[in-house]
């Protein structure tokens, strides 16, 4: 069950996209 | 005359220290002489740890300053304050370079889990939007266990203290949109023991820039003020308005001596040709934290180039056997 760091790199980058249009102007 | 059999009697008997983890609170009676490991080896037998090397007694000095308790001193010669019960607060002290490879046991994992954790939600460490949202998803496994679409609350999510607040306060997203975000990858945690969830939260936060960095405020000779970052590495310079990215860093490893004289403290390197790191501290008091810390890191990062000692070579393959029975008994259910 351990994660590789690829896993956690997709991941972050699949976050990063999906808050990106709910971010405060300068945010 | 009763009046000197009460002071015989309180330096022949015991005082109540009390012990806070961060998972519980322990009340002990220790002998007036006892040492700083005599109260170190308690805590750590009573919560059954054994990788004692990153932990200290954190404690409040008479004087307000933040200090650890010395191991080899008494308890009561180290200006503790006058307060009843005596109060430490049992901390991670020391870091490791790689939490996957050297952090064995459950109850090491989780102490340090809960740490970091506390540091993130309370803004201490810094942590981008993103990683904090794959964080709180390993908090919440880690808390509840699989995801289950039939029985989950809605709103269940939303009400805990998962986000740091600067990250919820970036976004103009509702409590519900954040809960969404982070069932996402709830789910896909799916299967993952709480020891598991919790190692790969670990592993995510080591890689924060201000994780396992111990900040001192420090000014060089042009009495610049600055950052001095003491970690599992080596140190680190930063400059006064940036705590993520060192500009200069000494490894271990390029340390030749190191050594304080009152406020200045001085840095040799390794390579003689290259000039010594002075800088100086506002108190006496820090210089000696910053080099007990110098000299705990330091050791800990010769050992982990040295083969594991029997104790660790045991404590992993009993672990190893531990964790393999247990996922045999969750691969039958």
């Amino acid at each position: 069950n351990t994660r590789s760091s690829g896993y956690h790199q997709k991941a972050l980058a699949e976050i990063r996209n999906s808050l990106l249009p709910f971010a405060n102007s300068g945010g | 005359m009763a009046f000197s059999f009460l002071i015989r009697k309180k330096s022949t008997k015991s005082f109540p220290v009390k012990v806070i983890t961060l998972d519980a609170e322990l009340e002990f009676n220790l002998e007036w002489r006892a040492t700083g490991r005599d109260l170190f080896d308690l805590v750590c037998r009573t919560i059954g740890l054994r990788e004692t090397w990153y932990f200290g007694l954190q404690y409040q000095d008479s004087k307000g300053f933040m200090s650890w308790l010395k191991l080899d001193k008494k308890v009561h010669d180290q200006g503790i304050p006058q307060q009843i019960p005596t109060t430490f607060n049992f901390l991670v002290k020391f870091y490791p370079e790689d939490v996957s490879e050297e952090l064995v046991q459950e109850v090491t994992q989780h102490l340090f889990y809960l740490q970091v954790k506390q540091a993130i939600l309370r803004m201490d460490i810094y942590c981008p939007p993103e990683a904090s949202v794959l964080l709180a998803s390993y908090a919440v496994q880690a808390k509840y266990g699989d995801y289950d679409e039939t029985s989950y609350q809605p709103g269940l999510l939303a009400s805990e203290d998962l986000l740091p607040q600067r990250v919820i306060d970036q976004y103009q997203m509702t409590p519900e949109m954040w809960e969404d975000r982070i069932k996402i990858w709830y789910a896909d945690h799916k299967t993952m023991s709480r020891d598991e969830a919790e190692m790969e939260y670990l592993k995510v936060a080591q890689d924060l820039d201000m994780y396992g960095v111990n900040y001192f405020d420090i000014s060089n000779k042009k009495e610049t003020n600055l950052w001095l970052g003491v970690t599992a590495l080596g140190l680190n310079i930063y400059e006064k308005e940036n705590k993520l990215a060192p500009k200069t860093t000494f490894a271990w490893s390029e340390i030749r001596h190191i050594s304080f004289d009152d406020k200045k403290f001085i840095i040799k390197p390794v390579d003689k040709t290259s000039p010594n790191f002075v800088f100086f501290s506002q108190k006496v008091r820090m210089n000696k934290l910053i080099l007990d810390l110098c000299i705990g890191n330091h050791d800990l990062f010769m050992r982990r180039r040295k083969p594991d000692s029997m104790e660790v070579q045991q404590m992993k393959a009993q672990a190893k056997e531990e964790r393999s029975r247990r996922q045999i008994e969750r691969n039958k259910l």
